[in-house]
C-alpha cells in the first residue's frame, strides 16, 4: 500500500536493489531547464530525507550549468532533479538551467549549442520540453536532429518526455482533425518517453497506459530502419486503429520506452507536494536508469550506451514489462471520439516497448 | 531574397502579450546555424555506433572529431563572415564545433540585415521575449550557406507537470 509515487515506491516496481546505485566516478547524468526553472538545494535535501532512505544516494547536485536565479523553485525543476536522483542514484548530476541569458535567444536551442561547446558533458541528458511539429519549420526541426546525431556520435543518450495530450489533436479544416505530434519527442535520434500509472493507484501492482502519454507517427520524419519491424507489426496486427486520415503511418512512431507518469510526490520550497504527473516524471526517471546501467558498463570497460533506439528495439522488449492496457487520449470528435492508439502486447504508440526491470534490462544491456 | 523558414509559425502563442515594437538602438542577439559538412557521413557514423551487432558499436567521436567532420566549409564561413560585416556586426560568438554563430547587434541592423524581420517585445508572467511578428529572409549569396536563424521567431515553450496545487498537511 502506498500514498503516491515515491522513489521506494519506483525503485521496488522497477526491482532495483538497495545496491543498485552508480559507483563508477567518470558516470554522470543531466537534465534541462528552461523558462527560468529552478530548484533549490534545500528541497533536494529535504526530499532525499523523506523518501531517499534505504538506498545510497547524493543529496546535491554536483554541477550547474547557466545561472540558477533566486526566488521560488519550479515543480518542474525539482521533480527533474529529485527523481532523476532517485533512479539514477549516488551518479554525480548535473543540471543545464538555460532561461536564454537575452530577451531574443531561444532556451532549447541555447542549450543545443551549449552541448557543441562543452568537450565534457553527462552521459544521460533527460528533456521535458516539447512544440507541436506543426508550429516549427522543416529547417530547424531537421538541424535539431543533426544535432541530436552529433551528440549521438559522441556517446551521449537523450531522452525526451513524449507529452501529456496523447496522440494530441488539430483542425487542418472545419470539423476535419488530424493527430498532432510533438517536437523533439519525434526526432528518430532521441529516445522518447511515455507514461503509465499503477493498475491499483495505491499498490505497487502492474501497469496500465497513463491515458495522456504522449504518443503518434511524426509529420516530419520518416520511420527510421530500427524500428520498422516493430510498427509494422503493431499497424499490421492492431484490430482497431484510428482512421488513417489521422496519422502518418510511415513516420517515425514514438515513444519508445515508458514509465510511471502519474500520482508522484515532489518537494518543492521545503513542502511535499503530492499528486504531481505527466510525461515530465517519468524520463528522468527512466534517465536514471539508464546511467545506472551506463555505470555498470564503465566498471566493465564497456562504452557507455549512446544512443539507444537501435539497442533497445533489437532487444524486442526483453528487459522491459510490456504495457498492454489502456489508450490514450486524442480528437474530441465524432470519428474518434477522443480515443488515440491503445496499448497491445508488443511496441505501441502510447507506452513503447514499456516499463524497465532493471535486473532484466541491466543483462540485456550488458550482452 | 530568400526565406529560410518559409513554413515556421509566427503566430503569438497563448499566453504572450504584445507590449511595444523595439527600438531600433536595442541590441539583439541572432543564432546562425551554418551549413555543416558530411552530415550522410556522421549519419552513417551514428548508425555504426549505435547498432550493438556492428563491429563500430560504441567507438564514439570526441567533441574534435565531430568538429573536423561536420565544421562549415571555408566557403560557408567566409561567405557569413562577409554578408555580416557588410551590415556591420562584428561582435559574433562560435562555438567548438564551428557550426553556429551568435552575433549580437542592434535591433535596426538586424532588420537590415534580415528583410521582412520586426523586432516585438512580447511578455508573459514575468517573462519577456523578443521576436519578430513577420518572417524573415537573406540574401540569395548567403541562404545557401545558413540552416535558419534563431531569436525571431520560436516562443520558449517546454512541458509543464500536471498537478493538483494542493500541499500535503
Amino acid at each position: 500500500f502506498h500514498l503516491g509515487v515515491t522513489p521506494t515506491v519506483l525503485r521496488q516496481r522497477y526491482n532495483l536493489s538497495a545496491s543498485d546505485i552508480g559507483r563508477h566516478p567518470n558516470n554522470s547524468q543531466g537534465c534541462a531547464q528552461f523558462l527560468e526553472q529552478y530548484f533549490h538545494p534545500a528541497d533536494l535535501s529535504e526530499f532525499m530525507y523523506l523518501f531517499g532512505r534505504g538506498f545510497s544516494h547524493h543529496s546535491e547536485v554536483d554541477h550547474v550549468v547557466g545561472e540558477q536565479g533566486g526566488g521560488r523553485a519550479g515543480l518542474e525543476a525539482s521533480l527533474d532533479v529529485e527523481y532523476i536522483m532517485s533512479t539514477g542514484a549516488n551518479i554525480s548530476t548535473w543540471v543545464f538551467s538555460n532561461p536564454g541569458r537575452h530577451e531574443s535567444q531561444e532556451p532549447f536551442l541555447q542549450w543545443m549549442i551549449l552541448l557543441s561547446n562543452m568537450s565534457s558533458v553527462p552521459w544521460v541528458h533527460t528533456i521535458s520540453y516539447g512544440d507541436d511539429e506543426d508550429t516549427l519549420s522543416v529547417a530547424f526541426m531537421q538541424r535539431i536532429n543533426v544535432e541530436f546525431l552529433k551528440a549521438a556520435s559522441r556517446g551521449l543518450t537523450i531522452l525526451f518526455a513524449s507529452g501529456d495530450d496523447g496522440a494530441g489533436c488539430r483542425e487542418v479544416v472545419k470539423a476535419k482533425n488530424v493527430f498532432r505530434p510533438s517536437f523533439p519527442a519525434s526526432s528518430p535520434y532521441v529516445t522518447t518517453v511515455g507514461g503509465t500509472s499503477f493498475k491499483n493507484p495505491f499498490q505497487v501492482t502492474r501497469e496500465v497506459t497513463d491515458y495522456i502519454s504522449g504518443g503518434g507517427f511524426s509529420n516530419v520524419f520518416p520511420m527510421p530502419q530500427y524500428q520498422v519491424s516493430a510498427v509494422s507489426k503493431y499497424l499490421q496486427s492492431t484490430e482497431k486503429l484510428p482512421p488513417e486520415s489521422y496519422y502518418n503511418r510511415s513516420g517515425r512512431a514514438y515513444p519508445d520506452v515508458a514509465a510511471l507518469s502519474d500520482n508522484y510526490w515532489v518537494v518543492i520550497n521545503r513542502v511535499p507536494v503530492p499528486w504531481v504527473s505527466g510525461t515530465s516524471a517519468s524520463t528522468p526517471v527512466f534517465g536514471g536508469i539508464i546511467a545506472l546501467i551506463n555505470d555498470h558498463r564503465l566498471q566493465k570497460g564497456l562504452p557507455t550506451l549512446g544512443f539507444l533506439n537501435p539497442a533497445l528495439y533489437a532487444l524486442k522488449g526483453d528487459g522491459l514489462s510490456d504495457v498492454t492496457e489502456g489508450c490514450h487520449l486524442s480528437c474530441i470528435d465524432d470519428i474518434v471520439l477522443g480515443q488515440g492508439f491503445c496499448a497491445t502486447p508488443s511496441w505501441d504508440p502510447v507506452t513503447g516497448w514499456g516499463t524497465p526491470n532493471f535486473p532484466e534490462l541491466l543483462k540485456a544491456l550488458l550482452r | 531574397s530568400v526565406h529560410l523558414e518559409p513554413d515556421q509559425s509566427v503566430r503569438v502563442p497563448d499566453g504572450w502579450r504584445h507590449v511595444e515594437r523595439v527600438d531600433g538602438s536595442e541590441d539583439v542577439i541572432l543564432t546562425f546555424a551554418l551549413k555543416q559538412q558530411r552530415v550522410d557521413k556522421l549519419k552513417n557514423l551514428v548508425d555504426q555506433v549505435s547498432d550493438p551487432r556492428s563491429q563500430q558499436y560504441g567507438h564514439y567521436l570526441s567533441l574534435a572529431e565531430l568538429s573536423d567532420l561536420v565544421g562549415p566549409s571555408e566557403e560557408t564561413l567566409g561567405t557569413v563572415r562577409n554578408w555580416l560585416e557588410k551590415h556591420g556586426i562584428w561582435d559574433c560568438l562560435t562555438v567548438l564545433t564551428g557550426d553556429f554563430l551568435q552575433c549580437r547587434t542592434q535591433a535596426r541592423n538586424a532588420e537590415k540585415l534580415l528583410p521582412g524581420a520586426q523586432f516585438h517585445r512580447y511578455v508573459k508572467g514575468d517573462l519577456s521575449v523578443v521576436r519578430s511578428g513577420t518572417p524573415y529572409s537573406v540574401s540569395p549569396q548567403v541562404a545557401p550557406h545558413i540552416d535558419f536563424v534563431g531569436g525571431l521567431h520560436r516562443f520558449p515553450s517546454h512541458r509543464k507537470v500536471l498537478n493538483s496545487t494542493a500541499a500535503a498537511g
